[in-house]
């Protein structure tokens, strides 16, 4: 009794193109919770890939640990059987459930999302999920194809719907179930909770409701100042962004192999729609935020966002992730520590997530509101941190082999960076 | 708190081949024979490509295909590999 819930959210492929991050990119709820928690401006993830970074920071291991590389990879199979955040919330007594992409879906969590180790309830999936590969873009003649570019009208989709809608309404459904639970008198449904929450966009393909295109007129985004392939790259360093290649709106422009370029038309609108799929995203936490705060809960629950890995958009002429560039391994990282904990920046109620409707009411930009650290943090730091802000017990230092230990950490809690912030 | 922090993050990325082809984004475990390690500093980022033995999951030092060095203070956007050029060989030492 007492003890904070957890709302731990992850964004597929975000990069911090974020008001809250001096980017013109519109995010007013984001920037609303960045204005009430710390933000941290050089986070790194440890590989630019869904999975193994998603493996790496719920286990707070590095991919040499995880023994997971690829999108195949389970780390029960070939790294060890390591406790994961989850399932140490879980294992002290937490309801912990998953929602969307917490963990990468699929054989790199075992066809089910690591259940029933980390999670206390089978993972939520979006039925629409598997129009992710189907042909539902609407061409101008009326066919439908598959597009990397594909704003769409949602009730031309099937089942009338999108994924990150689905997951919105899903998780504001189990908030406000958990809340009805803690004001009932039955004991059993008075556990705190661990919601993990992993939003599909942007990752491509970049379907999303197509009002929010018009956020973004083309004729206001600029090419990256970058655009060039650097002459002193090597060859090794260079990704081919292959996973826009195979859209057909993409392999239409017969683009050269490997190295491109990208047309100057298509720079403009992959980044165009990168940021409008930014957007929706944000509106769809937004919508979570304010559930939260509706529900009584948002004064006693912890929330991290996070994006699993960065994305390039169009400097060095390359797109995508698959690299080691900043701009594929930085992320933006958000820690939001509640008033009612004593490690919390406030002293009084401050916790307001009033939705944010971009299109009734333009938003201020808020870049530079709410507290910083410019302190080097990794993706592995998190599980420590969410330990230790938890008040569960504190989780030790991996030795240089850790393989047949469960439970321990290559990162390191952040909590010493939160605590003076907190003071100040 | 921060002057005492860490001053490095590590990322690191696997590939098939030295050249570009089609698996080199996504290379299965099985096909993956090299592997970039970056460390990033307040003042550079380096990057080492290096042969690698997924059984192990240990890279072989002594094989290096490729190194990507970027003074952040005049290249922020990491615009010009400066790896081979003669002033930055003692940084690379102590970044190695």
């Amino acid at each position: 009794e007492g003890r904070p819930n957890v709302l731990f959210l992850v964004v597929d492929d975000l990069r911090p193109e974020l008001g809250c991050y001096g980017s013109p990119v519109i995010t007013p709820n984001i920037d609303q919770l960045a204005i009430q928690s710390i933000r941290f401006t050089n986070a790194h993830a440890q590989q630019a890939l869904c999975a193994p970074s998603r493996a790496s920071f719920l286990t707070s291991r590095r991919p040499d640990t995880t023994k997971v590389y690829d999108l195949d990879t389970y780390w029960r199979n070939a790294g060890g059987n390591f406790t994961t955040l989850p399932q140490y919330f879980k294992e002290n007594g937490y309801f912990t459930a998953s929602m969307g992409k917490v963990f990468h879906n699929g054989t790199a969590s075992n066809e089910t999302d690591d259940y029933p180790y980390s999670w206390s309830v089978p993972a939520y999936h979006p039925s629409t999920t598997k129009y992710k590969r189907k042909k539902v873009c609407l061409s101008p003649d009326g066919t439908r194809h598959e597009y990397l570019l594909c704003p769409v009208d949602v009730s031309q989709q099937p089942e009338g719907t999108l994924p990150d809608i689905q997951l919105a309404d899903n998780a504001i459904s189990m908030i406000r179930n958990m809340s009805s639970g803690l004001k009932s008198t039955n004991a059993s449904s008075h556990l705190p909770f661990f919601l993990g929450l992993g939003f599909y966009k942007p990752h491509v393909p970049f379907k999303f409701p197509k009002e929010f295109l018009s956020l973004y007129p083309i004729e206001t985004i600029k090419m990256a100042t970058n655009k060039n392939l650097p002459a002193s790259l090597p060859d090794v360093a260079f990704e081919t962004y292959s996973s826009l290649r195979e859209r057909e709106d993409i392999a239409a422009l017969n683009l050269s192999f490997p190295y491109g370029p990208m047309p100057d038309k298509y720079h403009l609108l992959i980044r165009q729609h990168y940021y409008a799929a930014v957007s929706y995203v944000d509106a769809m936490i937004g919508r979570v935020l304010n559930a939260l705060e509706q529900s009584s809960l948002a004064d006693n629950t912890i929330i991290v966002l996070i994006g699993d890995h960065g994305w390039q958009l169009g400097e060095h002429s390359e797109f995508a992730k698959f690299s080691n560039y900043a701009l594929a391994t930085r992320v933006p990282l958000l820690i939001h520590v509640p008033p009612l904990l004593k490690t919390s920046f406030y002293q009084k109620k401050l916790t307001t997530f009033h939705f944010q409707d971009v299109f009734q009411n333009m938003p201020q930009q808020t870049e530079g509101s709410g507290k910083v650290s410019n302190a080097f943090v990794e993706l592995v730091d998190i599980f420590p941190t969410i330990v230790d802000l938890a008040g569960l017990p504190s989780v030790s230092e991996c030795p240089s082999v850790s393989h047949e230990i469960q439970l321990c950490t290559e990162g390191t809690s952040l909590l010493p960076l939160i605590k003076p912030v907190s003071a100040g | 708190a921060e002057s005492m922090w860490k001053n490095c993050t590590f990322s690191q990325y696997p590939r098939p081949d030295i050249q570009p082809k089609n698996n080199t984004d996504v290379p299965k475990l099985k096909d993956i024979r090299i592997m970039g390690y970056t460390l990033q500093t307040k003042y550079y980022r380096f990057a080492e490509w290096l042969g690698f033995d997924t059984n192990t999951s240990k890279p072989d030092w002594s094989n290096v295909y490729a190194r990507e060095l970027y003074d952040l203070e005049k290249d922020v956007e990491e615009n010009n590999n400066v790896a081979d050029e003669p002033q930055y060989q003692l940084i690379i030492k102590n970044l190695t």
